[in-house]
């Protein structure tokens, strides 16, 4: 799931 | 998630598990750099600000507040703990780490993916973090011989990052919009700066000696 700024990771 | 940035995490938690083992077992500090775990505890505050305005998953979360909790519980211990103080390389981890943070701040001022307070700090988190290492693998060369669990600890550090270009790679090809230059370019520094410490492990490993670095 993109995220609204897109940082989905650690 | 992939089983590649799973890894990853996973190598990340171990090696701060390995770090407050470390710490915890020995009551001892020596050979770990106060200064690359105090540049951590920026990398991670500056990169989590999203922590309570974004909820992306419960492993996201608990994953951040271990991973913030963790570097200032380390950070406070080798400060102001009486008996893990005393064991800090003090003359040793001199390394002028400001420099580092005031660099990576204008880069993430020049070069961000939006220009926000949280997209700013976020890439200043992603510069920061590749060359936090480098105060720790100097006080290493200046220590001479290191012990197990830090050899560990900066062994576990370095590879998280390795299985994080895997996962890049894998996201690479299987999503079709994505694209984390800022990340996959400073994953790549941050890994090779560790490439002359995995040689000289790997080479303790092989001849199953003491793990020590060229001055």
């Amino acid at each position: 799931r993109e995220q609204p700024h897109g940082h989905d990771e650690l | 998630m992939n089983i590649f940035r799973l890894a990853g995490d996973m190598t990340h938690l171990i090696s701060v598990l390995v770090l407050l083992l470390k710490i915890y077992a020995t009551k001892s500090c020596s050979g770990i750099s106060l200064k690359t775990q105090e540049l951590y505890a920026m990398v991670f505050l500056a990169r989590y600000l999203d922590l309570f305005s974004d909820f992306i998953s419960l492993y996201n979360t608990v994953m951040k507040l271990v991973f913030i909790g963790s570097s200032l519980a380390i950070v406070w211990c080798m400060r102001y703990h009486r008996v893990v103080r005393r064991s800090y390389d003090r003359e040793l981890d001199t390394f002028r780490y400001w420099i580092l943070v005031g660099a990576c701040f204008t880069l993430a001022l020049v070069l961000h993916e939006k220009f926000s307070f949280q997209e700013v700090f976020w890439a200043f988190s992603i510069y920061l973090e590749a060359v936090a290492i480098l105060p720790q693998l100097v006080l290493l060369q200046r220590s001479g011989n290191v012990d197990n669990l830090t050899g560990q600890y900066v062994f576990f550090l370095g590879a998280y990052r390795a299985f994080y270009i895997l996962n890049w790679i894998y996201r690479y090809l299987t999503e079709p919009r994505f694209t984390r230059w800022i990340s996959c370019v400073s994953g790549l520094v941050q890994t090779a700066l560790y490439a002359d410490f995995f040689y000289y492990y790997f080479i303790s490993w092989k001849n199953n000696a003491k793990l020590q670095l060229p001055a």
